[in-house]
């Protein structure tokens, strides 16, 4: 049963373990934590590689020597202007103030998504289950189309755009400069576990945008007796000021740390419950309620506080995430660091439940349809519209400039090699 | 509950059978080698569903052509357990008769009926 016990198999199973637990790319020949290899935590979590036997060449990297020679940053921006001789690199990107965007999340910032094809008989096909490979060799998470790191066009038909690719439209020199840090489970608990994946050298590299969202851990959990589980304000205060100490040690000068609050999960129940699942749409059997009711019994539930059909749990467990955003808050506002500038954002998903339905869309319509839990793609790319719109307004130094060169950008390197 | 995921893979996969034989009036042995048809090379996915075929599909077939539910089905082959003390755990609307009869039953038909050697059609 266990096939990793297979000599032959035994180095690539170990491998590929100590890529998912380290949270590093799998294939990373150079070492610099940047892969040309898309799953196993390669360029669909962080931009690819354009040179993998160099682990000085990688995304978000301030240029070597004007890259001249080489495109030593992977913007796909180099080489020198014959007109005037001028590098490319200086000219279009020199003072545009270039900068990577970097999530620290979990499931939901990863886009954990089960495609419900894989269990509806009705529509079942060869088609069906095409990208399970991918799937599964990306722990079921889909960061390449996730709302803060994505990049490959939305499959929901939405039009509005990633954080990455709001960023790169407006300054293409940041072209290829994500990360996308999460982890299945991750809270504020564990992050110190992965935060090591996080790849920035501080004088070497480009200032970056950190969104810190952890939105549900903390209060999620699959034992019966929930509240007990939950973490506490004062252990959270402990680990996030431990995650910024950490990262004002390692992020370069200039950049900006965002810390996202928790939302009310009471919104899953109230709108699923009496709403059929998957499996249970074909005989008229299975409804929300009798799936969460199953994975409570099993003590697998990825969150029994809010997918349960006690009020009293529901209502507690959001208190205690309201605590919890609070504490995140009075961080934000008292708290000071040399690298970065620090901000808070409430997560409001009031706030696009209402931009949806003037839409004409249903409630239930932006949750993930198999595990009737996490935020599904329409709605990570809704928050991504209403957080970007909400740092514009608030916070406009953090996103930079919009650069005048864009235009000449792609006139003469084109989509820079894509990702 | 130690099992809590596999019980839930099991369900979630019996249940699949279960319907694609329904959705398009089959045996459920066709149905099986339809949804390992689906899968793809990639990953050992189709090699490993055919080998689960192998090893616990002539049970699925007694059990599910007995019209017994997934949640029975993965009880009676013990991808799911009732642990002393702890609730039972189902997914669907609990049969008629008493659980402990309806499992013992099952029981039965897996053990009584003669092991199936499964021949995979063509």
């Amino acid at each position: 049963s266990n096939i990793c016990s297979l000599p032959f198999l035994a180095k690539i199973c170990e491998m590929i373990k100590s890529a998912i637990k380290n949270s590093v790319p799998f294939k990373d020949v150079d070492s610099d934590k940047y892969s040309v290899f898309p799953t196993l935590r390669g360029y669909h979590w962080r931009g690819r590689d354009c040179n993998d036997s160099n682990g000085m060449a990688y995304p978000g990297r301030r240029p070597d020597n004007w890259d001249i020679h080489q495109d030593s940053n992977c913007n796909g921006i180099w080489g020198v202007d014959p007109k005037d001789g001028i590098p490319y690199e200086k000219k279009f990107c020199e003072g545009s103030q270039p900068r990577g965007i970097i999530l620290l999340g979990d499931s939901a910032g990863a886009h954990f998504h089960i495609s419900p094809e894989w269990i509806t008989a009705s529509q079942m096909s060869l088609k069906s289950f095409v990208n399970l490979p991918t799937a599964i060799t990306d722990e079921l998470n889909w960061p390449q189309l996730s709302g803060i790191t994505g990049f490959l066009n939305s499959t929901s038909g939405i039009t509005e755009d990633s954080i990455y690719l709001r960023l790169r439209k407006r300054n293409r020199c940041n072209h290829r400069d994500y990360q996308n840090i999460s982890k299945n489970g991750a809270s504020s608990q564990n992050l110190e576990k992965f935060i090591e994946s996080l790849s920035r050298n501080q004088l070497l590299d480009h200032p970056a945008i950190v969104i810190y969202a952890m939105i549900g851990n903390d209060v999620c959990n699959g034992k019966s007796d929930s509240v007990p589980k939950m973490t506490t304000p004062e252990k959270l205060y402990s680990k996030v000021m431990q995650t910024l100490k950490y990262l004002n040690s390692h992020l370069p000068n200039g950049s900006h740390v965002i810390l996202y609050g928790l939302p009310d999960g009471t919104f899953l129940w109230d709108n699923l419950h009496n709403k059929y699942h998957p499996l249970g749409q074909l005989n008229k059997d299975v409804t929300y309620a009798h799936f969460y009711s199953f994975l409570n019994c099993l003590q697998v539930s990825p969150c029994q506080g809010w997918m349960s059909s006690n009020e009293t749990l529901r209502t507690l467990t959001s208190q205690r995430a309201e605590q919890l955003s609070n504490t995140l808050k009075k961080i934000a506002t008292r708290k000071k660091f040399t690298n970065f500038n620090l901000f808070y954002m409430d997560f409001d998903f009031q706030g696009i439940i209402k931009e949806w339905q003037k839409r004409g869309g249903q409630p239930w319509q932006l949750i993930e349809p198999v595990d009737g839990f996490h935020p599904n793609e329409v709605a990570s790319l809704l928050l991504a519209d209403v957080f970007w719109k909400k740092v514009q307004l608030q916070w406009p130094q953090v996103l930079g400039k919009e650069n005048p060169f864009n235009s000449q950008i792609e006139k003469v390197f084109g989509d820079q090699g894509g990702h | 509950h130690s099992n809590g995921h596999s019980c839930v893979g099991c369900v979630l996969v019996v249940s699949v059978i279960e319907q694609l034989a329904q959705v398009h009036n089959s045996t459920v042995q066709a149905s099986m080698e339809r949804l390992c048809s689906y899968l793809p090379g990639k990953l050992l996915l189709k090699t490993t569903c055919y080998l689960v075929v192998d090893m616990f599909g002539p049970d699925i077939i007694k059990l599910l052509s007995m019209d017994k539910n997934a949640d029975v089905v993965c009880h009676t082959l013990k991808f799911c357990k009732q642990d002393p003390g702890q609730p039972l755990c189902h997914l669907y609307p609990l049969p008629k008769e008493t659980w402990k009869f309806t499992l013992e039953k099952a029981r039965q038909i897996v053990k009584k009926s003669p092991t199936l050697k499964y021949s995979r059609s063509d």
